[in-house]
């Protein structure tokens, strides 16, 4: 693979098993190692560099038929939910996004809606320090919903660009949390049609093929807009985010390479294709 | 579920003299298709399907009579026997003995040494939890307020103070207060962070822990090899804990970390709140993992 040598039957074993490997799926192994061959075969492959570059551009096209890598802020007040099961990264990717969209020029605002586990408010709220960005609380066991209408009045009447709110992880297969869920999206939504502009899906790159049931259960109770993908900069791929991107159509807008702040990129394609080969 | 694939195979052979090599072969590719599914690591994968193959072939499975359900019994057997015993009885035979959770980014570190203070206690142990994860915002606050909602004490230090004399303190009051277990709680790390690791070591070198847990998030995939390994390799950790079973991850990590590198599961994570830790079956995991 990647070579100047004839492409063989070998050459596409290994591409499948690098694929199983760097966590895309059976399922979606199959289907892109088939789509990859046929490129091939259309377009005169003969080397393992025209393996290689016949599935790089099949996963390259795929991820961008569904927007992978775009993310436009949208009209005051924006709001973005960042939703995702336990310890993913979603309160720190809040902080880094936020970061971002201040460099840029934007107002906002944090909303700590994770009123559940021990100090998540007070996470959220040192890193609102650091930033300059105000955090709309509650007491703790406040209802979720109740701090996310807060946030949505208070960026309303603050004039503020743009509301990131923070929620509790939770698993997809505990129903009454997944309704909270959707509650505090419809609080959202009641107040401000047309919001929450984006609803991010935090995916740990570390998550095997229960990646898929999470972006099913999520895009179902919330409404998923994209994905970050966080915590490449350990050596896992991230493949199930790929299989998400081509089976649900969902886009990973951007990519979390460490735990400061500055580590948020915007989700890069070609430097992921990179990556499921390095 | 694994079982009902191989059922639809084996039922479309019935009332056939015998099934062929070429019908186990049909067989196999089910289970690996099922493992694969489970997050089994792929080379674990390989190993373990020759190994089915092996006594599917050597028991004469292939002239038996309901050869698919035999196919299944064979399978969890063989991972009933990989993912070994239980280990939930904790090495604790020093006063005080220091329990470490170490672990990636996110994996329950921090939920797990609350748990454990539980149990322990429950067991009329007398716990005290160490605050040693000086990185992350709030992280301290975070083991305090689950050792407040607990009633477990915990050992901090000023925010500046490096993890290492975290730890180190945290033994010495240990020792004074009569306190029979030191739960250590880390920061979560990439097993590929050297100065991370390092800084693991060097902690290890001054608490000598007798039991060092490796926390690992029951939805992990492929990658679980590799990191237990790298944990392995560097520090002595005796067992894992798997976190987030209450949700619907296959934890095929398990089987990989078994596999590669011999370690037991001591626990399962099954809650977010305290109460939410079990000892670990290998035959309901077995199980879960066939789906
Ligand atoms: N290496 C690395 N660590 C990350 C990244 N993103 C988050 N983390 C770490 O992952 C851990 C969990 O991050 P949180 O932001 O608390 O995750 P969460 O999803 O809000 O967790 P819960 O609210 O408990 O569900 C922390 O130790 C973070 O520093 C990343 O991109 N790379
Ligand atoms: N549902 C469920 N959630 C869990 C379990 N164990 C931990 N969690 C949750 O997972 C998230 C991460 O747990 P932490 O204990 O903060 O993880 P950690 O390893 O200490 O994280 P870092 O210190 O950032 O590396 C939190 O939301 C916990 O409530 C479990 O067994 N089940
Ligand atoms: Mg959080
Ligand atoms: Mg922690």
């Amino acid at each position: 693979l990647g070579t100047g040598e004839p492409a063989t039957e070998a050459t596409w074993d290994d591409v499948e098993e690098a694929l199983i490997a760097a966590d895309v799926g059976a399922t979606t192994t199959l289907e892109l190692v088939d789509a990859a061959r046929e490129r091939f075969r259309a377009s005169g492959g003969r080397s393992g560099e025209d393996a290689r570059r016949a599935l790089a551009t099949e996963i390259r096209d795929r991820l961008a038929a569904v927007g992978s890598g775009a993310f436009e802020l949208g009209g005051a007040p924006s709001v973005i939910l960042f939703v995702g099961v336990n310890g993913t990264g979603k309160t720190t990717s809040i902080a880094k996004l936020a970061a971002r969209l201040k460099g840029e020029g934007h107002s906002l605002a944090l909303a700590a809606a994770d009123t559940f586990r021990a100090a998540a408010v007070e996470q959220l709220r040192i890193w609102g320090e650091q930033l300059g960005a105000p955090v709309i609380a509650q007491r703790p066991g406040a209802d979720p919903g109740a701090v996310a209408f807060d946030a949505v009045v208070a960026a309303e009447s603050r004039g503020l660009d743009a509301v990131l709110v923070d929620t509790a992880g939770r698993l997809q297969n505990k129903q009454q949390l997944m309704d909270e869920l959707a509650k505090i999206r419809r609080v959202i939504e009641r107040r401000l049609p047309g919001q929450p502009r984006h609803v991010l899906l935090v995916l740990d790159a570390t998550t095997g093929q229960n990646g898929l049931l999470q972006a099913e259960a999520f895009s179902r109770e919330a409404g998923v807009t994209g994905i970050v993908l966080t915590k490449l900069d350990g050596t896992a791929k991230g493949g199930v985010a790929l299989a998400v991107a081509d089976r649900l159509g969902v886009p990973i807008v951007f990519a979390g390479v460490g735990e400061e702040i500055e580590a948020l990129a915007p989700f890069d394609p070609e430097a992921f294709v990179e990556w499921l080969f390095a | 579920s694994l079982s009902t694939r191989l059922q639809g195979i084996t039922s479309r052979l019935r009332g056939s003299a015998r099934i062929t090599e070429a019908d186990l072969d049909v067989a196999l590719r089910e289970i690996r298709l099922a493992l694969l599914e489970a997050d089994v690591n792929f080379r674990v994968v390989k190993d373990f399907v020759a190994r089915i193959r092996e006594r599917a072939v050597g028991t004469d499975l292939l002239t038996g009579l309901n050869p698919g359900q035999q196919i299944v019994k064979i399978v969890h057997e063989e991972l009933v026997e990989v993912l070994g015993g239980s280990r939930h009885h904790l090495e604790l035979d020093a006063k005080p003995a220091v329990l470490m959770m170490v672990g990636l980014q996110g994996s329950g570190k921090t939920t797990t040494a609350a748990k454990l203070a539980v149990r322990l206690r429950k067991e009329g142990k007398r716990p005290l939890l160490v605050a040693a994860d000086v990185y992350r915002p709030a992280a301290v606050d975070q083991l305090v307020q689950l050792g407040d909602q607990i009633g477990v004490e915990v050992h901090t230090r000023p925010v500046g103070t490096p993890a290492l004399e975290v730890a180190r303190s945290g033994l010495e009051v240990a020792r004074q207060r009569g306190v029979d277990v030191m739960i250590l709680d880390t920061a979560g790390r990439l097993h590929v962070d050297d100065a991370m690791m390092d800084e693991l070591v060097r902690i290890v070198g001054s608490v000598t822990p007798k039991e060092t847990l490796l926390v690992v998030d029951a939805m992990t995939g492929q990658e679980s090899v590799k990191v237990a390994e790298a944990f392995h390799a560097r520090l002595p950790v005796t067992g894992l804990v798997l976190t987030k079973m209450d949700g619907d991850a296959r934890g095929g990590a398990a089987l990989s970390i078994r596999a590669a590198t011999g370690l037991p599961v001591s626990f399962l994570g099954t809650g977010e709140r305290t109460d939410g830790l079990e000892p670990f079956h290998p035959d309901r995991l077995a199980q879960r993992i066939l789906g």
